[in-house]
């Protein structure tokens, strides 16, 4: 049973396993990364599959980027700006970036922003 | 997001997570959804990640993100981590890193570090706990033996009240959400005492991926922001992850 008001508490839920059911979207699939490739080849073959999506999500944040900032200033900065700090970053994780950006078509500036979001995102 | 790590009665240790992402950035009206949590889902990846073959972590990535959130170093230790909200936050920290000030590390890249290269529960508790980062975090870790798991609450430059398990004081579990364990959270996010409730409810005796899955599927537990839920066994080496629904009513965060 439910609280019809917020925080809609529920009663604590039972038999949810195996996941089925209304809250159950679909299971998560899986992929191996050889650590042994150089690190802009690693994620070529995920990047692959989940290109669509990736291009989606860079659009819906550049959507909001633009929201709170209608001149398109923001964007231009994460464009142009960001891809100057991408060597300031440890490696592998800058090379893996880049070759992330490359497989997705993804400008670099956006799938560094998309790396470094947590600490972006405290603002 | 909400993370536990809890010890069954044979000494099992069982973590789980729901990872909630995409606080006020877009709601759908239409789909009562929030707008970048609907995008994240579709990118949901398992991954192996493997040298000489040989399997070195798993884990669950949104594909693109090379850092990690949340993975097993399988028969060894267990990792996720929740976001910590400090004034003293990330943008000081990525301030400090344009400036030229660069002896801090992006929390993404240390949880990944700590994942492909420490060798011990007792390795990582002490990377994760003692290295300067760019903004505050949570990290809730699991070991490989009895009593082994711990909230690790850090400012960008402290560990600040270490909560370890202590099932011999009646602490079976260790639970975080986004609030500091020794303050109240929030009231209109308090997603701590509905998730405790059903812990407790459910008691040692009967602790287990399916019932941990039952208490992380608990509304406001389960949220409009809850992209998945992943549940790992290390004495097994297994990693499952779920992509969630709220259907409403439900709360939007």
């Amino acid at each position: 049973s439910l609280q019809y008001v917020p925080p809609y508490t529920e009663d604590c839920r039972t038999g949810m396993y195996p996941p089925s059911g209304p809250t159950f979207k679909g299971a998560v699939p899986w992929y191996t990364i050889n650590l042994e490739l150089p690190p802009n080849k690693r994620w070529t073959q995920i990047i692959a599959d989940k290109k669509d999506a990736m291009i989606s999500l860079a659009q819906a944040v550049r959507d909001l980027a633009d929201a709170f900032v209608p001149s398109g200033r923001l964007e231009e900065l994460v464009d142009k700006a960001l891809p100057l700090m991408i060597d300031t970053l440890p490696y592998p994780f800058n090379e893996e970036i880049k070759g992330i950006a490359t497989a997705s078509g993804v400008p670099l500036g956006e799938t560094l922003l998309l790396n470094i979001f947590y600490e972006v995102f405290t603002v | 997001c909400t993370s536990l790590v809890a010890e069954d009665p044979h000494g099992n240790l069982i973590h789980a997570r729901n990872m909630d992402f995409g606080l006020f950035m877009g709601w759908d009206m239409k789909n009562h959804s929030w707008v970048i949590t609907e995008k994240l889902k579709p990118l949901l990846v398992n991954v192996d990640f493997r040298r000489n073959n040989n399997t070195v972590f798993k884990s669950t990535n949104f594909a693109g993100y090379v850092g990690m959130l949340t993975g097993i170093q399988p028969h060894v230790f267990t990792l996720t981590m929740n976001e910590r909200f400090s004034l003293d936050g990330g943008y000081i920290g990525i301030l400090e890193w344009i400036l030229g000030k660069r002896d801090g590390m992006w929390m993404s890249f240390l949880t990944r570090s700590v994942l492909e290269n420490a060798t011990s529960y007792a390795e990582a508790k002490k990377l994760l706990s003692d290295t300067k980062l760019l903004a505050p975090a949570y990290f809730i870790l699991g070991g490989n033996r009895s009593g082994e798991a711990c909230i690790i609450t850090r400012s960008r430059t402290h560990n600040l009240n270490p909560l370890e398990l202590a099932v011999k004081q009646g602490r079976w579990y260790v639970l975080e959400t986004n609030y500091d364990h020794w303050k109240e959270p929030l009231f209109l996010d308090n997603r701590r005492t509905p998730a405790m409730k059903c812990m407790n409810q459910t008691t040692q005796a009967n602790i287990s991926i399916k019932t941990v899955y039952d208490v992380l599927s608990t509304k406001p537990v389960l949220n409009k922001l809850t992209a998945y839920t992943t549940l790992m066994e290390v004495s097994k080496g297994t990693l499952e992850s779920y992509i969630r629904d709220c259907p409403s009513p439900c709360m939007p965060w």
